[in-house]
C-alpha cells in the first residue's frame, strides 16, 4: 500500500504543471524510496526523469512497489482543486485501480477526496547511464526561462556555446538575430544568483526552443538550474528538489 | 535550421 502525504500540495502541482505539456501517459513508480517517473515525449525528442524522494513527504509508506498509470490532463484537473497549502495524501492499494488524492485544509476541517482512475501504461524504459559531460552550468532559473523565452520570438532553434570564461545563447531567425551573453558570477549574499561553468571542453550545441519552452516550465520548483552539456549528445537540464530532481534529456539538432 | 535528432538514438531500451 501507497500513503504519502505532502506537507503542501504545491509541490506535487508544479511537478505535474511541470511535465503535462511534454508527456501525457506515464507511469508513477511508487517504491520505498519515494516516486519516481520517466516518460518520452510523442516526437522521442524529450525524456522526462522524476524522482520525488521519500524525504519531500512528511509521511511516506509504501511496503512494496507500486505502479500507478495515470494521464497527466486528467491528474491536473484533479489537482487544482486543491490549495497550495493543503495538505495532500495520495493513497493507492498494492495493485490499484484508481490513485486517491486527499486534500486537507490547514485553517478548516475541510477535508477533500478525489479518485483518479488509473490506465495501464506500456512504455519502454531507457537506461540513462551516468556520462562525464562537456560543460556544467548552474544559474538562476528564472534567467534561462527568460533568455529562452526572449530568443525563441526570433528562432526556432537555441544555440548554446559555453568557454571557461561564458555562457552564450544565440538565435538566428529570418527577421534578426540574438543574442545573451552571461559570465560566471558568485553572489554570496544571494547564492541563488550565483552562475557557475565547469568545463572539460567547450560546448556548441543547438536545442529546439519548443522543447525547451517545455523544459522551462520547471522553473517554479527550483531557484537554480543545471545543464549539462556535451557536444553531439543529448543535455540534461535538472530542477532539483529538496529531495530528488526534474530532469529533462533533450536530443540535440545537428546541421544538416 | 539543423536536423532534430531523437533520444532514442542515445540511450538504449533496458
Amino acid at each position: 500500500m501507497l500513503e504519502g502525504k505532502f506537507e503542501e500540495a504545491s509541490l506535487l502541482k508544479k511537478v505535474v504543471e511541470s511535465i503535462k505539456d511534454s508527456v501525457q501517459l506515464c507511469n508513477f513508480v511508487c517504491s520505498e524510496h519515494g516516486i519516481t517517473v520517466q516518460a518520452v515525449d510523442d516526437s522521442r525528442v524529450l525524456l522526462v526523469s522524476l524522482l520525488i524522494g521519500n524525504e519531500v513527504f512528511s509521511d511516506y509508506r509504501c511496503d512494496r512497489n507500486i505502479t500507478l498509470g495515470v494521464d497527466l490532463k486528467s491528474f491536473a484537473k484533479i489537482i487544482r482543486c486543491g490549495g497550495n497549502d493543503d495538505y495532500l495524501t495520495l493513497i493507492a492499494e498494492d495493485s490499484p485501480d484508481s490513485v486517491t488524492l486527499v486534500f486537507e485544509d490547514k485553517n478548516s476541517d475541510r477535508i477533500s477526496e478525489y479518485s483518479l482512475k488509473l490506465m495501464e501504461i506500456d512504455n519502454e524504459f531507457l537506461k540513462i547511464d551516468d556520462m562525464d559531460y562537456d560543460s556544467v552550468i548552474k544559474m538562476p532559473s528564472i534567467d534561462f526561462q527568460k533568455i529562452c523565452r526572449d530568443l525563441s520570438t526570433l528562432s526556432e532553434s537555441l544555440q548554446i556555446l559555453i568557454t571557461k570564461d561564458s555562457i552564450k545563447f544565440m538565435a538566428e531567425g529570418e527577421t534578426g538575430n540574438g543574442s545573451v551573453i552571461l559570465k560566471p558570477r558568485t553572489d554570496i549574499d544571494k547564492p541563488e544568483q550565483s552562475i557557475t561553468v565547469k568545463l572539460n571542453n567547450a560546448v556548441n550545441s543547438t536545442f529546439g526552443l519548443k522543447y525547451i519552452a517545455d523544459i522551462v516550465k520547471g522553473t517554479s520548483l527550483s531557484n537554480q538550474i543545471v545543464i549539462k552539456i556535451s557536444n553531439r549528445t543529448p543535455a540534461l537540464f535538472e530542477y532539483k528538489l529538496q529531495s530528488g530532481y526534474l530532469r529533462f534529456y533533450l536530443a540535440p539538432k545537428f546541421e544538416d | 535550421k539543423g536536423k532534430q535528432s531523437s533520444i532514442m538514438n542515445f540511450f538504449g531500451t533496458r
